[in-house]
């Protein structure tokens, strides 16, 4: 049996829109500890990982192992009929294939169930190490969306260049070139903290999508090291976190 | 060229 409570309905409206630009269907695995999530997109260029601890349910009981393969569209679907702020229950029991979402308005005077069949997904785990960045960013998420947008016009590649004096995002193509500094700053709203310099090109396309998280967190966290993937990360709260990570370009 | 993401982390 399993059953988790979220007090806001948005946070998960929140979640999934995250996730359904880059996968249309994709399994939580359930587990006393926790939900997780580990998918790549159609192309096997980005991976995307969810984890929800479960001191980030209001409620929270997984007395088995459960998998639940869900479609994104569908659930955005059912996540709709429902207010930012009804308090939501996810429930499935064991071996079920179907699982139901509750929601229940914040005066308790409207209560909503919806049933969503599981779907049985081929599931592929990658084994992602432990990896030590050569450069970590940390900035306002909304600043890295920007950013991001801005490249886009340019250029399908992007080039992140860190060092000790900033991180550095440059576009070029057709139209012209763009490129976008940015240092430390005194308030900490940029922290850049560097090993070795890095530079490395990216899918833009991929980037911008990674941007969907933005409204879940504040800050962004950016990894950078030579040959392995880009790590950004957006933390949900201080139980969890979404994290991409998108291959490198290589110089044909 | 694009590297895939599965040639960085192996597969369990």
């Amino acid at each position: 049996m399993f059953e988790a409570r979220l007090a806001s309905t948005l946070t998960l409206k929140r979640i999934v829109d995250a996730l359904r630009e880059i996968l249309n269907q994709s399994t939580l695995d359930c587990s006393d500890t926790g939900i997780q999530m580990q998918a790549m997109d159609n192309s096997h260029v980005s991976l995307v990982s969810l984890c929800l601890r479960k001191e980030y349910f209001e409620k929270y009981k997984c007395n088995r192992n459960i998998s639940l393969g869900l479609d994104l569209k569908s659930l955005t679907k059912v996540l709709k009929c429902a207010n930012g702020d009804d308090a939501v229950t996810i429930k499935a029991a064991d071996k079920a294939d179907k699982v139901e979402l509750s929601f229940e308005s914040a005066g308790k005077e409207r209560t909503a169930d919806y049933e969503l069949r599981l779907l049985n997904l081929d599931q592929e785990h990658l084994a992602i190490p432990e990896t030590e960045y050569n450069c970590v960013v940390h900035m306002p998420a909304t600043e890295f969306a920007r950013i991001c947008r801005d490249m886009a016009t340019f250029s399908e590649s992007v080039v992140i260049a860190c060092s000790k004096e900033g991180i550095k995002f440059s576009a070029s193509g057709e139209m012209g070139a763009a490129n976008i500094k940015l240092s430390e700053t005194t308030k900490g709203e940029v922290s850049i903290q560097v090993d070795e310099p890095v530079a490395l090109s990216f899918a833009g396309r991929y980037l911008s999508t990674f941007t969907r998280a933005t409204p879940l967190a504040e800050k962004v966290k950016i990894g950078l090291a030579p040959d392995v993937p880009l790590l950004v990360e957006y933390p949900i709260e201080d139980y969890g976190y979404i994290r991409y990570y998108l291959a490198p370009k290589v110089d044909d | 060229m694009q590297r895939g993401i599965d040639s960085f982390f192996k597969r369990v």
